[in-house]
């Protein structure tokens, strides 16, 4: 396996529900 | 423009870069716009997921949170939208679980976790991602890939379902059973009455069509044999609640048809090896409801065999066929008040539900085991059909 100089970062994901609000909520802003 | 000078494959790290402007219409391109059915069919299998997963390595390489999240975020929301505008579509749906799936199984492979780099090559485990854990996105794309599982459940289940009963219950391809029609049968008397109707056949060859839209899309076997098991328990459930309520279908010789009809959906399974699926397992009711009709009705060891065979029913199931059951023949008869009685008692220590009907849109919980894949990300080449002429191999 590879020598990893450092961990990885997590990256924190909103849930899937959460996800669809956040695009909701975008696809409104626009004009 | 700059030249396009031919490299080797062993010199490309396996990912795409594209600039974040581009990212909506990688999406649009890739995703909203693809018909599975037009420029896909001569893509190599899961060809989407390896081309976006190597977007995300590629983001992932240059550090850029930002642009891994937005990718993910994008990708998943394109998939709901394609799902929504194109829900009712087998092979939309079947297309994008196949490829949710393997964009989820790239996120394992590559994901750095040694439970999930089992089965690299040395390449393969170069190309793992270097910056960013994305376990909590995993979560939301199995997530997403439930989601779309039981989408592509309902819509097999509209196409199935007009077919059941008539092919599985109604059509007779067993010629000079039943001789008599029992009371209540609607005697089909026009020709034309008939040209609508499903047979069994009809049932075997949109298997077919399924099975192989699955195959061709690089569905895992082990999810095909998930959907497979699926469709067999709407098929059993449909067709058993049917007989259950209907008189003209409890006779000796719809149980023959019956029969005839499970053992040919049995070699459907056998020639699709798909045997281990337990798809066969989830007709066990109608098969012993089938025997059921079958078996002689009269005497106290017949009513010790009855409730041996019939395990997979219920009481009242049990109970309901022996009340509608209808002799077609001279030869046979009614089952008597004291019989049914006798099998009551028999059953009366067994602790199963009342219920009669099953539930036919029971969905029965869908796994997704870890399936790493032997393709190796530097040979990917993307073709022109799909019009991402904006992004460079890396």
């Amino acid at each position: 396996p590879p020598q990893r100089q450092r961990p990885r970062v997590l990256l924190k994901a909103p849930t899937l529900a959460e996800m669809e609000e956040m695009f909701v909520s975008e696809a409104v802003q626009q004009p | 423009h700059p030249v396009n000078i031919p490299r080797k494959e062993k010199d490309f790290q396996g990912m795409l870069e594209y600039k974040k402007e581009d990212e909506p219409k990688l999406v649009k391109n890739l995703i909203l716009d693809l018909k599975p059915r037009g420029v896909a069919v001569n893509l190599i299998p899961g060809l989407p997921a390896y081309i976006l997963f190597m977007c995300v390595r590629h983001a992932d390489y240059l550090n850029d949170d930002q642009k891994v999240r937005s990718l993910l975020t994008s990708t998943i929301n394109g998939i709901k939208k394609i799902l929504k505008k194109r829900g009712d579509d087998f092979e939309t749906v079947s297309f994008w679980l196949s490829n949710t799936c393997r964009f989820l199984h790239c996120l394992k492979q590559y994901s750095g976790e040694e439970g999930f780099m089992k089965h690299n090559t040395t390449r393969q485990n170069e190309h793992c991602l270097t910056n960013f854990d994305l376990a909590e996105y995993r979560q939301v794309l199995s997530d997403l890939a439930i989601q779309i599982y039981q989408q592509l459940v309902r819509v097999l289940e509209n196409i199935l379902q007009p077919m059941i009963v008539s092919g599985m219950l109604e059509h007779e391809t067993i010629q000079g059973v039943s001789g008599v029609k029992p009371t209540g049968l609607r005697k089909r008397t026009s020709s034309i009455a008939d040209e609508g109707t499903y047979t069994l056949d009809s049932i075997i060859r949109q298997l077919n069509t399924f099975h192989s839209i699955m195959c061709q899309h690089g569905m895992d076997p082990e999810l095909i044999k998930q959907v497979v098991k699926q469709m067999f328990y709407i098929i059993g459930a449909v067709t058993l609640n049917n007989l259950l309520l209907r008189k003209d279908m409890c006779s000796w010789s719809k149980g023959m048809q019956i029969r005839y009809n499970v053992s040919q959906l049995e070699e459907w399974l056998r020639d699709k090896n798909l045997m281990t699926s337990g798809a066969k397992e989830t007709l066990e009711p109608l098969i012993q409801a089938a025997q059921l009709l079958q078996v002689k009705k009269k005497t106290d060891e017949d009513a010790g065999a009855i409730c041996s065979m019939c395990h997979a029913l219920t009481t009242a199931q049990i109970v309901k066929v022996l009340n509608l059951y209808t002799p077609v023949n001279e030869f046979e008869e009614r089952v008597s008040v004291s019989f049914i009685r006798t099998i009551q008692l028999r059953m009366r220590d067994r602790k199963d539900s009342p219920q009669l009907l099953m539930d036919a849109k029971h969905i029965f919980p869908v796994t997704f085991p870890f399936s790493p894949s032997s393709l190796a990300l530097e040979t990917i080449q993307i073709p022109a059909s799909l019009g991402l002429g904006f992004i460079t191999r890396v």
